[in-house]
């Protein structure tokens, strides 16, 4: 038997409203490790990683492991079913093709059950080790950054070097360019902009999916932007000391 | 033209 019981359940509705865009169907997977969900847009140009801790939850229970396929349209529909303030449980039988959803309020409570689904999915091994420049700056910032961007162009070039963080972009009607500069803020450190960088690093990046990321903005006051030498791009949104959602998406490149 | 990269080809299968 599988079941969680989130006293805020408000932010499990906050993170499949980050992901549901992006990826239809996907495989939550229930183990000691926690609750989490690795998938990959249709496209497979980007993958969604996803991990709430046991220790976030007020209960958790996890008798063996198992993978549970929903349509995150479908689970998004039944959560907000739910109110923002409920107690979210769920719970799954051993080898039971559906999930149940109850809802907890102090006035009462809803069940909902939804089928489960089979899916075909792989584990993808994550070398976090590749990594030459990390920011840290406001969510808000970055959401904010990436909405102007796409008003003027398809495609955002991001630079990290000594001077700063630059999004540019270039559209019929002309360019943009943003930089950001670190930024060191010691009694609001979540407004900071913090640049940490072995090496200057330059990729190019569809926007539709830098939007669909920031969607996750109402998870967390900051995000963490990372490039590799391979020019991977990782956007990282933790959410409240519980775990994290972490978005990779492949670049463009030259042809 | 830029292409479009495909994510699998970061990330090894486990």
């Amino acid at each position: 038997m599988f079941e969680l019981r989130l006293v805020q359940g408000s932010l499990l509705k906050k993170v499949l409203e980050a992901i549901k865009d992006l990826v239809n169907d996907a495989n939550f997977d229930c183990s000691a490790t926690g609750f989490s969900l690795q998938a990959m847009d249709p496209s497979h140009v980007a993958l969604v990683a996803l991990l709430l801790r046991p220790d976030g939850f007020e209960h958790y229970r996890c008798d063996r492991n198992i993978s549970m396929g929903m349509n995150l349209n479908n689970m998004s529909k039944i959560l907000k079913c739910g109110g923002n303030d409920d107690i979210i449980t769920i719970r799954a039988d051993d080898g039971s093709d559906t999930v149940t959803f109850m809802f907890e309020s102090p006035n009462g409570s809803a069940n909902f059950e939804m089928n489960l689904m089979d899916i075909d999915s792989e584990h993808h091994g994550i070398d976090e080790s590749k990594c030459c420049a990390v920011v840290r700056m406001p969510s808000s910032e970055f959401q904010r950054i990436c909405k102007v961007l796409s008003s003027i162009g398809d495609t955002v070039v991001i630079s990290v070097t000594n001077e700063g963080v630059q999004f540019s972009t270039r559209g019929d009607i002309g360019t943009a360019n943003i930089v950001c500069r670190q930024n060191i803020n010691v009694d609001k450190p979540e407004e900071s902009t913090v640049i940490e960088m072995s090496q200057p690093v330059s990729s190019q990046f569809p926007l539709r999916y830098m939007n669909s990321f920031t969607k996750a903005t109402p998870l967390s006051n900051t995000v963490t932007i990372s490039l590799t030498s391979e020019l991977l791009l990782a956007v990282e949104y933790t959410i409240a000391e519980m775990g994290y959602i972490r978005f990779y998406l492949a670049p463009k490149i030259e042809d | 033209v830029n292409q479009q990269s495909q994510i699998t080809a970061f990330f090894s299968k486990t």
